[in-house]
């Protein structure tokens, strides 16, 4: 064993740094690794192959979650998705992208422009609500936000959509205030409709380090979040991220976009994902 | 200079005399964890670790009465030398309008960056700007710049055409005819390996001749940050990068990784969502961010 050992430690260094290099985590990668390691000496493996395989089949255990990877759909309409994260990685699009999937699924749709603070946030979701036929409730620039999202329920609620998609300004999780006013667009949700919103989806960017752990963490404490959506998967970064944001804080990925046209965004597949990292 | 693991680590072991073998490897290693956890392209770790412990195992450390001492020392001189120098101040042209042009990945910052720059040579150096609005694709880009141009007072050029070459060099035609000092031109964010796009901005150099063309990243990018500003750079001679995003506390050591390998300084960084949130890159700001 000790021959392998020795021999293969450029082996095991190697996948270590396919991990590293892809954005996981050192503490997930190593663990990882470690565990594969051990049950591949504990079971006298030594076919690099199959070795490979243990460790896709390992990320893959670690990226399912059973029900949770599945879109939550409220029993009382509507259905109230709130869409958060830090600036510019995509939430707006992918709220865009969403709604179009969702009313190809045949349901009934209301996007809230609740970034009332950039320039031009409004306007472009009003263009892809213009293009798709969806409704956007948006008010006038650096009006409050919790009012747009007041505004949007009861529209909502009038019109008896299927989903509502809140979207909201790009913001730093190290901003006290702005996450305090995360924590109030909550719970204008909660007051009006007696319950959380069904998903709370922290929009994460693919070419995000380690970062994006924190941004999870912070967002997850103030708001609770209930899955990832991974973005701009079509360039080279891998998002190795979500995998540590699963391990160690299990919030799973829901869907994934990956590119700048409207079809660019699936279900999270798993196996695809893993597939890519070994790529 | 260092702080919180790099000193603790350091605090360990400063009372021993002589630096051992397991302790110099013990200390490599926690190097190492904190430079990957920074962000730091691990190529570009494993080169550093390489050379820190050649030096480490060198006359200076070994022969020295405190070699724990001497290892802190280098490495903070690796680490600031690794981020290049504060170059971050702008060189207008003699002749004719300076002109900038921002080119980078998707929602890195660089229509916010067009403005801050603006603001920054206006109120910094007194100089006419304007900006020319070329990016094409994004619903309401052109809204966006002229909305925040506004607000400073700063012409916009746009058209409703499709051709970012085109509008860039009518744009840089009118400003200059206008006789302003300083144009910056706005381009659409694009993949590194987007074959079109990247032939684009290729275009739009060439009949614009910018003075200064900077990749505007964004601080928090991380394992492929070289690869990104090495495609970059190939394809549109960058002269500089703008690190944004500063205020999302990341560690930084995208901009590490990206000097060592493609150096080009870095000569702004944006640290917030406030236009005045902008200034002059510091290298030893960013070095003590890293090893933090
Ligand atoms: N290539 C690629 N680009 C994307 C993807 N998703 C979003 N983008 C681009 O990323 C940029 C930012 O997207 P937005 O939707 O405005 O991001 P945002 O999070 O709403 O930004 P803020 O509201 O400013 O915080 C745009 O240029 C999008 O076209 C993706 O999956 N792939
Ligand atoms: N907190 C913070 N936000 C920033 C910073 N720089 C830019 N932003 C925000 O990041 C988001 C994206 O900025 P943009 O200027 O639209 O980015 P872009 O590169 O032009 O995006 P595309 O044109 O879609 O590629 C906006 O919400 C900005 O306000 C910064 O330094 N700190
Ligand atoms: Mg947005
Ligand atoms: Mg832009």
């Amino acid at each position: 064993w000790n021959k392998f050992k020795k021999s293969n430690s450029q082996f095991w260094e190697e996948l270590e740094e396919q991990l590293i290099s892809s954005d996981v985590s050192v503490d997930t990668a190593d663990m990882i690794i470690s565990n594969i390691r051990e049950y591949a000496y504990s079971n006298n493996i030594n076919d690099t192959g199959i070795i490979r395989d243990l460790l896709k089949k390992e990320i893959i255990k670690i990226l399912n979650c059973g029900i949770n990877e599945k879109l939550k759909f409220s029993g009382n309409p509507p259905s109230v998705y709130l869409i958060v994260g830090v600036n510019g990685v995509g939430k707006t699009s992918a709220i865009a992208k969403l709604a179009a999937m969702l009313k190809k699924q045949g349901k009934n749709v209301v996007m809230a422009a609740a970034d009332t603070y950039r320039s031009a946030a409004t306007e472009q979701l009003q263009h892809y609500g213009e293009r798709l036929g969806i409704e956007v409730v948006h008010h006038q620039k650096l009006s409050d936000p919790g009012a747009v999202v007041y505004d949007s329920l009861d529209k909502a609620l009038a019109r008896r959509s299927d989903v509502l998609i809140i979207d909201t300004a790009g913001r730093m999780q190290t901003s006290f205030n702005l996450m305090e006013e995360l924590k109030k667009i909550k719970r204008v949700v909660f007051k009006k409709l007696d319950r959380d919103p069904d998903e709370i989806l922290i929009v994460i960017d693919s070419t995000t380090g380690q970062n994006a752990r924190h941004q999870a963490e912070v967002f997850h404490r103030a708001i609770g979040l209930t899955g990832v959506i991974l973005t701009k998967t079509d360039g080279t970064s891998k998002g190795g991220i979500v995998l540590t944001i699963k391990n160690e804080l299990q919030i799973p990925v829901k869907l994934v976009t990956n590119g700048e046209k409207i079809e660019n965004i699936d279900l999270f597949d798993p196996e695809k994902y893993t597939g890519a990292i070994f790529t | 200079q260092l702080t919180g693991k790099f000193e603790d680590l350091f605090f360990r072991i400063r009372n021993k005399g002589k630096l051992s073998p397991s302790d110099l490897d013990a200390a490599l290693r926690e190097i190492k964890l904190a430079l990957l956890e920074a962000d730091v392209n691990f190529k570009v770790v494993k080169e550093f670790l390489g050379n820190l412990k050649e030096r480490a195992l060198g006359k200076e450390v070994m022969e020295s009465l405190t070699p724990y001492q001497q290892v802190i020392k280098i490495v903070n001189d690796e680490m600031t030398r690794m981020l290049g120098s504060s170059e971050g101040s702008v060189n207008f042209s003699s002749g004719g309008p300076t002109i900038f042009m921002m080119v980078g990945l998707q929602g890195t910052g660089k229509t916010s960056s067009v403005i801050k720059l603006a603001n920054f040579i206006k109120s910094r150096f007194g100089k006419s700007v304007a900006l020319v609005a070329a990016d094409v694709y994004r619903p309401a880009a052109v809204l966006q710049l002229m909305d925040m141009a506004g607000k400073i007072g700063v012409d916009v050029y746009s058209e409703k055409s499709m051709d970012p070459v085109s509008i860039s060099r009518k744009g840089v035609e009118k400003f200059t005819r206008d006789g302003r000092d300083a144009i910056i031109i706005d381009t659409a964010g694009r993949l590194h390996i987007d074959e079109n796009m990247m032939l684009e901005v290729e275009n739009i150099r060439k009949a614009v001749k910018p003075h200064q063309v900077y990749l505007v990243l964004d601080a928090m990018t991380g394992q492929e940050a070289v690869n990104i500003a090495s495609a970059f750079n190939k394809r549109v001679e960058c002269d500089g990068l703008i690190l944004t995003k500063l205020d999302s506390d990341t560690r930084g050591g995208a901009a590490l990784s990206v000097y060592y390998v493609v150096k080009k300084p870095i000569k702004f960084v944006s640290s917030g969502e406030k236009i005045e949130d902008f200034d002059i890159f510091h290298p030893e700001r960013i070095a003590s961010r890293i090893l933090g």
